[in-house]
């Protein structure tokens, strides 16, 4: 009985409504990893800490959180003349952002997959634009919108990181329920066909291993002194 | 578990008494993801006069425990949480979010009358 009773006050005290379950678990990125462990290393230190401003990020925030991608590919083909390789539309869900407060952060993370993959692999160019009229897409081919990055990463490996500036103005703006993106990865020819012909196609494996995700953190005011009274 | 305090201390008088709150043996080990546990640290014991004058008490304190020797009505001085620090959690939610969060004054580090 007392173990029930302290698992319902735990979980609300958390904001959940009961234990998850383990099989839907994500991969933690080794960032959030990173931060705890110099969070337990300072606390067990007794250095006291502004658990308001992350610093390994670089903002002010007190709750960070991993959205799964939850969108769909639209096509992967061999790369065509322009260097298309593959377009997906990224869907997060934000309604998770529930607390009162602000976005400080909207860090988009792309997984290529391991190294193997891309031993010569061309160079690529990733373009991600905020999905225009998203409502309609439902009925059409969904267009790609305001561009928030464009970038051309050489030889990528492991996860490549783009901060959203373009997302957070939208959410403190209009508290967004749901966020879709469209992600847009282009081979750049001329490295491609040189060297890669032999290659399958790289537009397939990228397919298969590219995961995403967004990190965002939330600054809730109630929890965290705006920093200037905080100097003086 | 509770740790245990060093013998030397007068056990009823106030002091932090140690809990330590292993998520494996809740279960929740499975989506907490860090850390392993916390101290739920508790303050609890007596606060009689002779303690206000030192032992990081209030003013207020030792005014209380005074007027309390001359009006028994007055309750005693009471042993609270005087240091506080925050913790932070990784864990998983049901929406297969993975959420970093922090919670102020969490552990009770010191404790007084």
């Amino acid at each position: 009985q007392t173990s029930e009773f302290q698992d319902y006050d735990f979980l609300q005290f958390l904001g959940l409504k009961k234990a998850p379950s383990p099989h839907r678990f994500q991969p933690v990125p080794r960032i959030l990893r990173k931060i705890i462990r110099a969070r337990e290393t300072a606390a067990a230190r007794g250095a006291s800490q502004d658990l308001c401003y992350v610093k390994e990020l670089g903002v002010r925030g007190n709750l960070l959180r991993l959205l799964p991608d939850q969108g769909f590919f639209l096509n992967t083909q061999k790369p065509s003349q322009d260097g298309s390789c593959l377009q997906k539309v990224l869907s997060f869900n934000l309604s998770a952002v529930k607390e009162k407060g602000k976005l400080t952060m909207a860090q988009l993370i792309l997984h290529l997959g391991p190294r193997s993959y891309y031993y010569l692999q061309p160079e690529l160019v990733v373009a991600v634009s905020v999905v225009q009229d998203s409502g309609v897409w439902g009925r059409s081919h969904p267009k790609p919108g305001r561009l928030l990055v464009q970038k051309s990463v050489r030889g990528p490996q492991g996860s490549l990181q783009f901060n959203l500036q373009g997302v957070v103005k939208d959410w403190n703006r209009h508290q967004l329920k749901n966020l879709d993106l469209y992600l847009e990865i282009l081979v750049k020819e001329d490295r491609y066909s040189r060297v890669n012909a032999q290659l399958d196609n790289p537009c397939n494996q990228l397919m298969h291993s590219l995961h995403a995700s967004l990190l965002v953190v939330t600054l809730n005011l109630k929890h965290c002194h705006p920093s200037s009274r905080k100097k003086r | 578990a509770a740790v245990p305090i060093p013998t030397g201390l007068c056990r009823n008088l106030c002091h932090r008494h140690q809990l330590f709150v292993n998520f494996q043996d809740l279960g929740w080990h499975k989506w907490v993801i860090a850390p392993k546990g916390f101290m739920a640290n508790y303050c609890h014991g007596d606060c009689p006069f002779t303690m206000t004058t030192y032992l990081n008490s209030s003013n207020y304190a030792f005014m209380q425990a005074l007027m309390h020797m001359a009006d028994p009505k007055v309750p005693k001085a009471v042993c609270i949480p005087t240091k506080l620090s925050p913790i932070s959690m990784l864990y998983q939610d049901n929406d297969k979010n993975v959420i970093l969060r922090h919670y102020e004054d969490m552990v009770v580090d010191e404790c007084g009358c």
